[in-house]
């Protein structure tokens, strides 16, 4: 465990408790793609059947189930609690494309070709890609809350934390997990365009952005 | 890599 590991996440904890406090404040997912938390729910739950395999630490033992426990309960709000405020209509993304070849790349590609591993390695491609809904919806909608934006901009944060992390942890302990770090770097890249747009309108007080 | 048994990051 090192500085940006911790930092990376508690920014992930960040950005997920913004999402779900949004929702159950204002009664609301307006603007949230459902699809996008279907699939961060899948990713945690395929990544983290090691809970049941082998421990790690206290620390994360507890973030796994926190972090399962409250993708699950963003699912339910936007699905059952608050689904009269879901925006289906814009929520079109078609999941099957990114499912496909994450699934396909998840069998060609792993440290050993066994269930759990193909599932780790599965949730980690998927990571990379679950958010394109909800950017393609932002697209399709031409703007976003500035709370989803926040929501966004932590998400984006955790990532380049983590590189920094793996960096770090590649010069202090030669640790390197080529499946980890190529996706993760993957995943930052496309939260770029959007940190540019968030530093330039969002904070700049225009308080919504849409992306081009 | 054989750190296939232990994800230690999450």
């Amino acid at each position: 465990m090192n500085i940006f590991r911790l930092a990376g996440d508690m920014s992930h904890l960040v950005a997920i408790l913004i999402l779900l406090l949004k929702i159950w404040r204002s009664r609301s997912c307006a603007g949230i793609s459902g699809k996008s938390q279907v699939l961060f729910a899948l990713v945690f739950t395929t990544r983290y059947l090691d809970l049941f395999t082998s421990f790690i630490s206290a620390y994360n033992t507890v973030m796994k189930v926190v972090f399962l426990a409250l993708s699950y309960a963003t699912v339910y709000l936007i699905y059952m609690r608050f689904r009269n405020s879901y925006d289906s209509e814009n929520d079109t993304f078609r999941v099957e494309f990114l499912l496909v070849p994450v699934i396909g790349l998840s069998f060609l590609e792993n440290y050993s070709f066994t269930p759990m591993e193909i599932l780790w390695t599965f949730s980690i491609f998927l990571e990379s890609v679950a958010i394109m809904p909800q950017l393609f919806m932002i697209t399709k909608t031409g703007e976003a809350e500035s709370i989803t934006n926040h929501y966004l901009f932590f998400l984006g944060l955790y990532r380049a934390l983590y590189i920094v992390n793996w960096v770090w942890r590649y010069h202090t302990e030669g640790f390197f997990d080529q499946i980890a770090v190529v996706s993760g770097v993957v995943q930052t890249i496309f939260y770029c365009d959007f940190f540019y747009l968030y530093v330039t309108r969002v904070l700049r007080g225009r308080g919504k952005m849409s992306l081009p | 890599a054989d750190e296939a048994s232990a994800h230690d990051e999450l």
